[in-house]
């Protein structure tokens, strides 16, 4: 399995919509403090289920959508939509390439799919189980976050071992 | 079970060994179960001692030291439990240029197994890159995308 | 006194909106008492406000744009609270080329009154030096010191 | 009042003496990962008194004397020797330079010497009292400590300003 495309619509600090495709090998993301980076890492988070608003820097939900600027004004939505390519079949679904589609409304409404197929958040959050994908595989380090993983207490170690067996 | 985290314990513990020595160039390092006899409930102590010097408490290790280790046991993790991807962001950020390109040449030998999304200021980790995505703040404040594609 | 607290209070939040714009070239930037009727017990918020972005959580604020804003704050409590010295450790680590150049002129201007000894990789902060000193591991991990005067 | 010299004899990685003169103006130090700079500030800190051997990056007291290596022995002490220029009366002192010394043996005794006298810890810190330069003064800033800075909770942050009024 391996990710194909990133598409983010109002997410944050992106008002406008923009694609990232994915090839094999490294994807390096530069760029100016406070230009989006960071956040570009939080919308794969938040598009594999993360419900943490703490995890993604905000504090309601509505954090991650687009608050508007001084030329701007705020928007209504968030969307993001993350493609895999899944022949492997690396991913417990019956598809070749597998999209997952999050969205947030001012209103706290969320739509979930899969595939173009509503869903439930958990169906989403169930399609990484397991694959190390989750909290505590470790698969997603933040910024800031590195001389945490060797400061962890004794328990979070142990909940680090447990996902990696 | 106590079977599987043994052998899950043993695997992270070879890997994060070798891990340790090519990004230190030496050196040694272990992960030790604090109370053996117990594997679902011991607590895991990580050591680290970079050539030459003493080993002593991980917290007296300098800030690249202790980056350099750290991201020796994530590398070792993706071994033991690769990931499809692996998104890292500024994880380079304390180190100094020598240490900085061993942890690219090491990263680049794991990209051909991993996609690696890694975010970074620093030139000798964007080098390695195989495509490299500039990000900046255009007018409103809202976020751009340039795309370049290297290799 | 309550007093007192409130004359340190307004002193450091005219400082702070000061040494905040400086670095920022713009923006905006406060320090709020939660509770004004009651000085001695109030919580006190920080709130930053880079140039054209919408005022937010600190916590939404980008790695770079937190150090600066964290160095306002120090700085300003330097010109409320003069001391003869300041050390600063890599606190321009995560700051891109631009906010690091403007970092290291104003830390110039400050440095006109205030010793500062601050440790540093990047080469901007290094040029504003006016003593250098390179510390190396000599042979058997003991480190050692050159002296370098640039000025 | 200014920085005028700092000597390191055996203090954590520096088996051999160092000497540091300060003039006005920025010092810089510089070098690789690991070689001692930041050991240069907890010179400092403990030299001012500290007492926090965990603000030190240590777990015991002797942390701080040199622990020997693969090609030498650990030593038995560790000193470190701050000399201030004092002729504006700056410290409630009267002597117009002030050299605070601290040394600490692998037996756990201390010696506190204030321009030659013995005195106690205690004394070297009631110097520094409310001259800004204690722990909560924000004059000695770690690494890795910028970003805590902000997320103080409103409790530190009151502290934060009371050391500042
Ligand atoms: N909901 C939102 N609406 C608009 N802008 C937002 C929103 N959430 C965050 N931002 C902005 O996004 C910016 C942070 O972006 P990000 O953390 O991705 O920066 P970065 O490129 O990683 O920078 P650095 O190199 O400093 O880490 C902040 O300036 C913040 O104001
Ligand atoms: N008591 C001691 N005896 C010998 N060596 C010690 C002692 N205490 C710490 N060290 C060594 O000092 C080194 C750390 O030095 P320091 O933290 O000053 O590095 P640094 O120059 O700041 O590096 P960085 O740029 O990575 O922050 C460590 O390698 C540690 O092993
Ligand atoms: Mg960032
Ligand atoms: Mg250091």
């Amino acid at each position: 399995m391996r990710l194909k495309r990133l598409e983010l619509i109002g997410f944050k600090s992106f008002a406008n919509k923009v694609t990232l495709e994915f090839d094999e090998g490294i994807t390096a993301i530069v760029g100016p403090n406070g230009s989006g980076k960071s956040n570009i890492s939080d919308a794969v988070r938040w598009v594999l289920g993360e419900q943490s608003i703490k995890s993604l820097r905000g504090s309601k939900l509505e954090d991650v959508i687009f608050a508007g600027s001084d030329g701007k004004k705020p928007l209504g939505m968030a969307e993001v939509q993350l493609t895999l390519e899944n022949s492997d079949g690396f991913l417990p679904i019956d598809y070749n390439e597998v999209t997952i589609t999050r969205r947030v409304y001012r209103s706290g409404e969320s739509d979930f799919l899969i595939n173009k197929t509503p869903c439930r958040l958990k169906d989403i959050q169930d399609l990484f189980t397991d694959t190390g994908l989750g909290r505590e595989g470790y698969a997603i380090i933040g910024q800031g976050q590195i001389d945490a993983i060797l400061s962890t207490n004794p328990e979070e170690r142990r909940s680090l071992f447990e996902e990696t067996a | 079970s106590a079977e599987r985290f043994m052998e899950t314990y043993e695997q992270l513990r070879a890997e994060f060994k070798l891990v340790f020595g090519e990004l230190f160039e030496g050196g040694a390092a272990d992960i030790i179960l604090v109370d053996p006899e117990d594997p679902l409930n011991t607590g895991i102590e990580i050591i680290a001692q970079p050539p030459g010097k003493k080993l002593q408490n991980l917290a007296l290790l300098s800030g690249g030291e202790r980056s350099l280790t750290a991201i020796a046991l994530l590398l070792a993790i993706r071994r033991v439990k690769p990931t499809p991807f692996c998104i890292l962001d500024e994880v380079d950020a304390a180190l100094d240029e020598a240490n900085l390109e061993r942890f690219a040449d090491i990263l680049q030998g794991f990209a051909k197994t991993t996609q690696f999304l890694i975010i970074t200021h620093r030139q000798a980790t964007m080098e390695k890159a195989d495509r490299l995505y500039g990000v900046t703040m255009g007018e409103s404040a809202t976020s751009q995308l340039i795309s370049v594609k290297l290799s």
